[in-house]
């Protein structure tokens, strides 16, 4: 299983429908400071159900909808799709293709879906528990998050070990 | 099970000191389980001995030394137990240029097998990578891809 | 004493304002203190508005950006009570070029009339210094220094 | 005021007698990862009195000394001397020049001096009040402390202000 692309529109400074195709082995995000590129980080992290404001760098879920520039307006709504090749069925649905979508308007409301049908956030975690999506926080390391791999103390860092177990 | 974690302690243990000796070309280090006889409660400590130095705690090693030997735990970790795609945000920040190296021998060797997206401001990384996808702001606050580069898409 | 703080509140604001704007290229930025009618007690905020962009916590900012508000601040301090020497341990890691530029010039402006010690990897700011100090380990574990460049040492 | 030089013999990785110059203006202090550019900090730091252990990335204060390599044994102590200008008269002392001296002994034992006096180490405390040297923790800025000076409290904050003030 691999990641085919990513689809965004409002969420942070994602304002336009953006398409983000990935390819096999070593992908470089690159650009300069405060270009998008932990944005892009961000949104892979939040559509695959990331309910941390925190480890969004947000202080309410509301922040990831794009906020506006002096030029335009806020958006009403984020929305990030993620679609995996599937065809190694890793992921128990019967499709060569999955995508994942999650949306959140300003009002608070939110709506998620797997293959365009509607299903609630605990259905996409529990789509990714085993994968070590869901459960390897080493497969997702934040820009200054490095360090905390050696700095964790014995226990946490035994529960790396354990998510890989 | 207990079982389970001993065999994949093993294995990540093995991993790390076969990566570490690499990394900083030469050295060694290692992974002690704190109480071996309680290994489903035991806390993992990280000894790390640099080529022709003492072995110290890790907080006396440098930034850049410290970085590789996380680097080297992170990629044992998803050797042993690899994710669909890994997502690697500015990890390469704090290494040397002769360290950066060092690390893209273990990344590309990595990314043969398995899907890899880092964030990088390092030339050195961008060269070595398959796909670039740049990142731009043409209109201030408002982000635009562009696809510099794209690998074939794997099979599976 | 009250009327000293605000005074140096004053002037600290001043420097960042306008050290913002030259790092960014524009926008700006402001220090606000929480209660200023107890401003012996009052914690202070810093409001960042990056060019183009709308004004937001400083948490939603990028590393390279943290990075270059931080320098601003860090140098309105430095002119308004400067120490007699001050020592910034690579400090511009996280600054791509174009930013690193801007911070070199605010460097270089500010160490004409003081005296300051960078520990840095970067190119251009060996470049930039007067004296260059090269430390390596010819012997491993060993550190020794070279003197590469020694810039007159000031009057006074 | 401004600093002439420094010289350690002992000090972390520093083995050997070594003396640095510096000169006016701007200073660039260079080399590979691991090579001890960050210990020169160090070092500046614990002659000035620094007597957090945290901070100095040791366990003890011992931990300064070196430690030895594989190829030669530790030592017994460590020595740090800087050496300031003080025409301006900045530093209460009727001396052109000011050297602080500092000495830690494996036993655990300490030595100061100031201009080769022996003193105590709040002497050396005491001397660099209202210098700017003691009160701003802003002049002395370690590795990966820059986003500190953002991510403190507002109340945090406001003590580097105090500082300044
Ligand atoms: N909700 C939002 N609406 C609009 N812009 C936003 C929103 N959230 C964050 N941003 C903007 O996104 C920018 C940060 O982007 P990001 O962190 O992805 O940068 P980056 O490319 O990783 O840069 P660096 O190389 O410095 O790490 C900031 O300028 C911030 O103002
Ligand atoms: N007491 C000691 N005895 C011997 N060596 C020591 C001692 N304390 C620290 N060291 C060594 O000093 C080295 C770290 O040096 P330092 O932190 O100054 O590196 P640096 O030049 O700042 O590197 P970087 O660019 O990665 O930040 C480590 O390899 C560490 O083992
Ligand atoms: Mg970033
Ligand atoms: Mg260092």
């Amino acid at each position: 299983m691999h990641l085919k692309r990513l689809e965004l529109v409002g969420f942070k400074s994602f304002a336009q429908r953006t398409r983000i195709e990935f390819g096999a082995g070593l992908n470089a995000v690159v650009g300069p400071n405060g270009c998008g590129k932990s944005n892009i980080a961000d949104a892979i992290r939040w559509v695959l159900g990331e309910q941390s404001v925190r480890s969004l760098r947000g202080s309410r879920m509301e922040d990831v909808i794009f906020a506006g520039t002096d030029k335009r307006p806020p958006l009403g709504y984020a929305e990030v799709a993620l679609t995996l090749d599937n065809s190694s069925e890793a992921l128990p649905l019967p499709y060569k293709e999955v995508t994942v979508t999650r949306k959140l308007f300003r009002s608070g409301e939110s709506q998620f879906a797997i293959n365009q049908t509607g299903c609630r956030l605990r259905d996409i975690h529990e789509l990714f528990i085993d994968t070590g999506l869901s459960k390897a926080s080493y497969a997702l390391i934040g820009q200054g998050q490095l360090d905390s791999i050696l700095s964790a103390n014995p226990m946490d860092r035994r529960m790396l070990l354990d998510e890989a177990a | 099970s207990r079982a389970r974690f001993l065999e994949t302690f093993a294995e990540v243990r093995r991993e790390f000191r076969g990566l570490f000796e690499q990394l900083f070309d030469g050295g060694k280090a290692d992974l002690e389980l704190l109480e071996p006889d309680q290994p489903l409660a035991s806390g993992i400590e990280i000894i790390a001995h640099l080529p022709g130095k003492k072995t110290q705690s890790l907080a006396l090693l440098s930034g850049g030394e410290r970085a590789l030997t996380a680097i080297g735990l992170l990629f044992a970790l998803l050797k042993v137990r690899p994710s669909p795609f890994c997502l690697l945000d500015e990890i390469d920040a704090a290494l040397d240029e002769a360290n950066l190296d060092r690390y893209i021998g273990v990344l590309v060797d990595y990314a043969r097998s398995h899907q890899v997206i880092v964030i990088s401001h390092r030339p050195k990384v961008m060269e070595a990578a398959e796909s670039l996808l740049g990142i731009t702001m043409a209109e201030k606050g408002v982000s635009q891809v562009i696809s510099l580069r794209l690998a074939a898409q794997q099979e599976g």
